[in-house]
């Protein structure tokens, strides 16, 4: 499904080079359940933004369903990623001159669904994640674990087969993350693919296989027994 | 030190009143170490802003050191908060357009600090939070847990008597986070007092004292034993 062969991403800072990440290989099968876990800095977020198409390495293969990534044209990438992937990111989730509903309802628009729907769901969706009450409030005017809850709304709107998430749970109370987690688990035993990027073992320990990231590079790779 | 009576914040959104906090009254004495939990939208970063001076109750008392703080002026208010407190917020912390060392240098600017010293002090503070290699990078370069620790830094430059932290450790693996919660009881044992919010239970266990919060309202005000 998805394969990272040698990838490496280098920023230039004038003339000081950052290693974000130097070298990594990876394969996911479709339907896993993989937690990311390492140290700040370690290039969680980058390997992330990689695998989900959001950012280019500087050098390295990425292959979709072995149609290597990096030759396809940017429109044919969005198409991808807005009909087969879901995004929660670490910070800067939602557009901050739409309400809660309009956030969510925004990956449906792209996807040409009819308004009436794209509402319904979206409502339905923020119910589902105890935001029913908040639909028409903007971001500046939610708090911190309800906007990522809207977040992940969004990452659901449109069914996708994959989903990415850059500490999901950061901002809830153990019991409203127990709630997002069970949610992901759902979508998994669906055979959607969760990627999710966590600091938090209780998470991770869900996950049937955790990949530990050290200073830009793959430092284990464990599959675990499902609980 | 700290006290509020009968706080109570009110959003209008057109004719629908959203209670953030109703009716909150708290002491806080000069060196606690206090913990405020409660789920996501129970209005602990609300009670914070408030208690920090970064916002108005919509009615109710807020007095620090005896002095109602509602009566100061603006200009008057703000000095104290420069001199005396330092913030954590939950997101959006950081100034994007500077480094995270002028970030740090920012409240010293305002505090007339040297420009010598300013600049010692702020690599003297991000080092001693493993920042030290990344001084010149903006908040955009910086991964989440980095954004923290400088945001934290920051937080400590004017040496405050009062630290306001909402959520210091959420984007922080367990051991950064450790570290950031061993620098906070180090400041605590110097009896400045410390008001963090956390959906973390290890990191509430390490408080004298834990505030629970559900609905805009304390829920419960527990003093543990210092482990
Ligand atoms: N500007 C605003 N207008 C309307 N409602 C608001 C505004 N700011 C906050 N709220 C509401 O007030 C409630 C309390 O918000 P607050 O940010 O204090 O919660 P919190 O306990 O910090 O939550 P979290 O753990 O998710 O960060 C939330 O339900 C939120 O929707
Ligand atoms: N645009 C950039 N320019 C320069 N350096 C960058 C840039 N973006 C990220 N970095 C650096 O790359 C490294 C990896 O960043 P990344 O965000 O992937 O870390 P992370 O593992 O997600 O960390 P955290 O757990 O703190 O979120 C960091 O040390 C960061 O300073
Ligand atoms: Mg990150
Ligand atoms: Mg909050």
């Amino acid at each position: 499904f998805i394969e990272l062969d040698d990838i490496s991403k280098v920023y230039m800072m004038g003339d000081v080079k950052v290693a974000a990440l130097s070298g990594v290989s990876l394969r996911i099968a479709r339907g896993e359940y993989a937690a990311v876990m390492g140290p700040s800095g370690s290039g969680k977020s980058t390997l992330l933004n990689i695998v989900g198409g959001l950012d280019v390495a500087t050098s390295g293969k990425y292959l979709l369903e072995g149609v290597e990534v990096t030759r396809l044209p940017d429109a044919e990438l969005a198409r991808i990623r807005c009909r087969h992937f879901g995004f929660v990111f670490q910070s800067y989730n939602l557009f901050p001159e739409l309400t809660a509903i309009e956030n969510v309802m925004m990956p449906m628009t792209y996807a040409r669904v009819a308004p009436a729907e794209r509402a319904r769901r979206g409502a339905e969706l923020l119910d589902s994640l105890g935001m029913g009450h908040r639909l028409r409030h903007l971001p500046s005017q939610l708090s911190g674990g309800e906007q990522q809850r809207v977040a992940i709304a969004r990452a659901l709107a449109n069914d996708p087969d994959a989903i990415f998430a850059d500490e999901p749970t950061g901002n809830l109370a153990t019991k409203q993350g127990q709630e997002i987690l069970d949610i992901l688990e759902g979508l998994n035993e669906r055979s959607v693919t969760i990627v999710m990027v966590t600091h938090d073992e209780k998470v991770a320990a869900r996950a049937s296989r955790v990949i530990t990231m050290r200073d830009g590079q793959i430092d284990s790779d464990r599959r675990v027994a499902a609980p």
